[in-house]
């Protein structure tokens, strides 16, 4: 049984959210997304930093909400880091 | 609010921007007009004042680009990221790049220029992004901003305070804009004060200015009461703080100068072209501002008065006379070692320093009267 399990189709909107992390809240670009853990791995401690900086419900999740900030018109400079 | 990391900010409060190109969605006057209104609600924030420079290195430089524009921070056409700025520092350090794949308007029918810039200019200001959805610095744009009342949250306030403190003399409600004279305010320079000096003076169309900070005296022949202003009321784009002023009477135009820049006004018109670099005129390149000047009508001669020397320009030749410095104390005994300012009136030279005043008479190359600074002013 091929352990890494059914080939998923890609999402747009995670590319979409991966790229928003990378650009304006520091997220490493090699880190990719591991939806399936509960706990708090990195992608998802980045979600839980941006809802928090843009005043949003802070879900650690890529709910509608979050989406509709992610595709605003906004500033190129990062949120946080260099 | 937060700032960059290492809290970059400028050591100066004189700050030079220049328009590198512009967009065609809006007139160039459109695009001026929103830069200079998007600075200016900085400058009545903070003690920082802006002025327009037409080539060479501005402190911001400001360019509309798209795509991939020579800073690996490629723009990604339209929507999405709008612009971009860096924080206070050389070179790229307090530049704005806009994104001209946005649609640039001067008001919400597309991107508003001036409230995307203003944010910009946080930036190259040395402001970071707030986390208050209110506060202009928040990173995403709101099309919802009341353009006809706008004002800085306090929370952009606080953050640009923290990095230059408050302007000068700041009033609870913000600087107001006068028409009639400035009534006096705690710390706004006081008329008969008998410590007062001037930074400039000059004659202007038969009155004379005395400038201070950012205010200036106008006393005509007309009123027994001097008039008491913002320079910012009739020249917004003019710095404050002057280092010299003269009028040259057959030009019908008064020469301003601030470190190395220099504007030109007729009546409340800044000139187009202005301000320029002060070498132009002829000055050595290690001079960096001058402290006084005066231009002799009678003899079309302008005099430059920097530390203990001057230099003499020849206003028919337009160039710096040979055989310049010469020390002030050769040729104008009494009034030096240096001076703030001078001016012209009855045929006399009025130089000041500090609280005093000395009338000079070219003719007779002496001093002939000692007088306070203010006493122009009726005091």
């Amino acid at each position: 049984y091929p352990l890494n399990g059914a080939v998923r189709e890609k999402d747009p909107s995670m590319d979409l959210l991966q790229q928003y992390l990378e650009n304006y809240y520091d997220l490493a670009k090699d880190v990719k997304q591991f939806v399936r853990r509960r706990d708090s791995g990195p992608v998802v401690k980045k979600i839980r930093e941006m809802q928090k900086f843009l005043g949003l419900e802070v879900t650690g999740k890529l709910d509608p909400d979050t989406l509709a900030m992610i595709r605003k018109p906004r500033c190129g400079v990062p949120d946080v880091g260099q | 609010f937060t700032t960059f990391p290492g809290l970059p900010k400028w050591r100066k409060t004189h700050l030079t921007y220049r328009i590198v190109n512009y967009t065609l969605d809006l007139p160039r006057e459109a695009v001026d007009s929103a830069f200079e209104k998007a600075l200016k609600a900085w400058e009545e924030v903070t003690p920082l004042t802006f002025s327009k420079i037409y080539e060479g290195e501005a402190d911001i430089m400001i360019f509309f680009a798209v795509r991939e524009h020579g800073d690996f921070i490629p723009f990604d056409g339209s929507g999405n990221v709008l612009a971009h700025a860096y924080p206070p520092g050389p070179g790229l350090y307090g530049d704005v790049h806009f994104d001209d794949d946005e649609l640039w308007r001067e008001d919400k029918s597309g991107t508003n220029l001036f409230l995307v810039a203003a944010h910009e200019f946080g930036h190259s200001l040395g402001l970071y992004h707030s986390a208050d959805p209110t506060a202009l610095m928040y990173p995403v744009y709101n099309p919802h901003t009341d353009l006809t009342r706008f004002r800085l949250a306090q929370d952009d306030v606080n953050g640009i305070q923290s990095l230059y403190g408050p302007p000068p003399t700041s009033s609870p409600d913000g600087p107001a804009v006068p028409t009639e004279s400035v009534p006096p305010e705690p710390g706004t320079p006081a008329t008969c004060d008998p410590a007062l000096s001037f930074d400039a003076v000059s004659s202007l169309r038969g009155e004379i200015l005395f400038f201070k900070d950012r205010y200036f005296w106008r006393r005509s022949r007309w009123s027994l009461e001097p008039e008491f202003h913002l320079i910012s009321t009739f020249w917004p784009s003019l710095p404050s703080g002057l280092d010299a002023a003269y009028e040259v009477n057959n030009k019908d135009t008064v020469f301003v100068f601030k470190g190395n820049h220099f504007w030109a006004i007729r009546g409340t018109e800044v000139q187009a072209g202005y301000p320029k670099d002060i070498h132009t005129l002829g000055f050595p390149p290690a001079l960096g501002k001058i402290d006084a000047a005066v231009s002799d009508k009678e003899k079309k001669k302008t005099y430059f008065f920097v530390e203990d020397k001057y230099w003499r320009f020849d206003e028919n030749s337009q160039s710096m006379e040979q055989g310049f410095p010469r020390k002030i104390a050769d040729d104008f005994p009494g009034v030096g070692p240096k001076v703030d300012a001078v001016f012209q009136e009855f045929g006399f030279f009025y130089f000041f320093r500090g609280p005093l005043q000395f009338e000079f008479d070219p003719n007779a190359k002496m001093v002939t009267h000692v007088l306070k600074s203010n006493n122009w002013l009726y005091c």
